[in-house]
């Protein structure tokens, strides 16, 4: 109501229109934080490169359609909520690795999740996206360990050994499901995967980390039923 | 719904756009480019209760005559959204990582007297 003395609605003075501006950017950016669960707008240390970011879209969106045309082809928990429960939001967490090399054959991969949503979702799914640039002919026998912080002592313990036998270069997805729902309950949720190829294949990585074909981990997960209680 | 847009103090829905370029959000909200934090404002007097939420019906026609004869005991009613929907949003946590989500009941796309 710029144009009269006062609010027609709620009968107080107008505000000047810079004010109201104001208020309403100020409500627009508590309102959002308020529902993304976040105290304060993230600073962003190190964002991955454009050509990782847009591959790993391509990826998710690619096995979101094969999960349509296969709905059997990922097995982790509770069935994918298509049509979410009315009023629950959804996530989805896009995870890009963090490398620690730990012999010229293999390599120690770190997935960080935030607080935010770790603490106040339930896992749906979790895929690993690994890419191999398999250097030579033939079936190359790669192991994938998951592994996790021992609570006795400093050194890790593995929770599971996949092993996989590359024929060709391209992406390979893994079930990591269990073990990112068990990392939901810690206070600094960190998923590590050691990966071990042949002994003369070299660095299991892509030689850069702004490769489009860097290792990624892609979490679906649902906002926690708020409790309820039901008067009877 | 009615958009604002003329002089009418009657309830409407007022558009309003938040730029996250302006309000220096770009760098972690990767999509969309802003917030359509549309709002409902207006006044909502007795023979407008209940519009348009109401369908034309033999209700409203019963409902019309206990407005007019309680006119004496005026009181408005609130001008509400009637139809909301999500905003999907896409950002980096402070993690680095990419997150995707949409949360409901964000953006109003229509407003009415209660």
């Amino acid at each position: 109501a710029a144009k009269s003395a006062w609010c027609p609605a709620c009968g107080v003075a107008a505000l000047t229109p810079g004010t109201q501006r104001d208020a309403l950017l100020a409500l627009a950016k508590q309102s959002i934080l308020a529902k993304l669960r976040l105290p304060a707008r993230p600073n962003i240390p190190h964002p991955p490169s454009r050509g990782a970011l847009l591959t790993a879209l391509r990826r998710m969106r690619a096995q979101r359609s094969d999960a349509a045309a296969f709905p059997g082809m990922l097995r982790d928990g509770p069935a994918p909520a298509r049509s979410p429960a009315v009023g629950l939001q959804e996530y989805e967490i896009l995870s890009f690795a963090e490398s620690e090399s730990s012999t010229s054959h293999s390599v120690h991969l770190h997935f960080r999740f935030s607080q935010e949503v770790a603490g106040n979702t339930e896992i749906l799914r979790a895929t690993l996206y690994l890419f191999w640039a398999s250097p030579s002919p033939g079936a190359q026998p790669i192991t994938v360990r998951l592994l996790q912080p021992d609570p006795a002592g400093p050194n890790m313990t593995v929770t599971s050994e996949t092993r996989l036998e590359v024929q060709r270069s391209g992406w390979t997805t893994l079930d990591v499901g269990p073990a990112v729902r068990s990392l939901f309950g810690q206070e600094i949720p960190r998923l590590t995967v050691e990966l071990e190829v042949p002994e003369d294949w070299g660095s299991p990585l892509p030689s850069h980390h702004s490769d489009s074909h860097w290792p990624f981990v892609v979490t679906q997960a649902r906002a926690r039923t708020p409790h309820r209680v039901h008067r009877r | 719904g009615v958009d604002c847009g003329g002089d009418s103090p009657m309830c409407c829905r007022q558009e309003f756009f938040v730029d996250f370029k302006e309000i220096g959000w770009e760098d972690w909200i990767i999509q969309p480019e802003g917030y359509h934090m549309n709002y409902c404002s207006g006044l909502c007097p007795l023979h407008m209760a209940g519009i348009p939420g109401l369908a034309a019906s033999f209700h409203t026609a019963v409902l019309n005559r206990i407005k007019a004869a309680s006119a004496a005991a005026a009181v408005d009613s609130c001008c509400v959204p009637t139809q909301r929907r999500p905003l999907s949003l896409l950002y980096y946590d402070r993690d680095s990582n990419i997150v995707k989500t949409d949360i409901p009941d964000m953006i109003v796309d229509s407003c009415g007297c209660t």
